[in-house]
């Protein structure tokens, strides 16, 4: 679950 | 051999980018994939404070930490692969090239390193889709115009097992 929930929020920088 | 008892996966990288070394220090940098190897949350913790120095504004820093980390993605396996291929430390990186956030006041040294890295993870881990994200933005801002030319040993790519020398 914590690595679901890391993946979800693991965002390229916006540019 | 260097006493390794007590030493801290930051005390390892504090020595082997220390802006006084005259040149990279192999042997911290070896020092410090073999910790990140000993350490559960190694390459967690590694990848942070490669981050931190590889945006040193002092570029000597930055061209040592850019080392340690290439040195870490030959000798630190899928583990390592793993966080580097994650945006929160990609975005790291493009931090640094991007005129946006850093760039400006960066080095083309350093900028060019970064890229030359980026492009050679592209080749050799396909897997890692993140980092074939990552470079193509930086090729959609137009921040990478050409593809560099990685020499073969900069890639992760391991050599033929069975490379005829003498056919």
């Amino acid at each position: 679950l914590g690595e679901e929930s890391e993946e979800r929020d693991d965002h390229l920088l916006p540019m | 051999m260097a006493e390794a008892e007590g030493e801290s996966l930051e005390s390892w990288l504090n020595k082997a980018t220390n802006p006084s070394n005259r040149q990279e220090d192999w042997e911290y940098i070896i020092g410090f994939c073999d910790q990140i190897n000993k350490e559960l949350e190694g390459p967690q913790i590694a990848v942070r404070l490669l981050a931190h120095k590889i945006q040193s504004p002092q570029e000597w820093e930055a061209v040592q930490a850019l080392t340690v980390l290439e040195a870490c993605m030959k000798n630190c396996g899928r583990r390592f692969h793993n966080e580097v291929g994650k945006f929160r430390f990609l975005n790291e990186l493009i931090k640094v090239v991007s005129p946006k956030y850093l760039g400006d006041r960066v080095s083309e040294k350093v900028k060019t390193k970064i890229i030359e890295l980026l492009y050679s993870w592209t080749v050799a881990l396909p897997e890692e889709s993140k980092i074939k994200d990552a470079y193509h933005m930086l090729k959609r801002q137009g921040i990478v115009q050409t593809d560099p030319s990685v020499p073969a040993d900069r890639t992760l790519i391991p050599s033929p097992p069975a490379r005829p020398k003498n056919p």
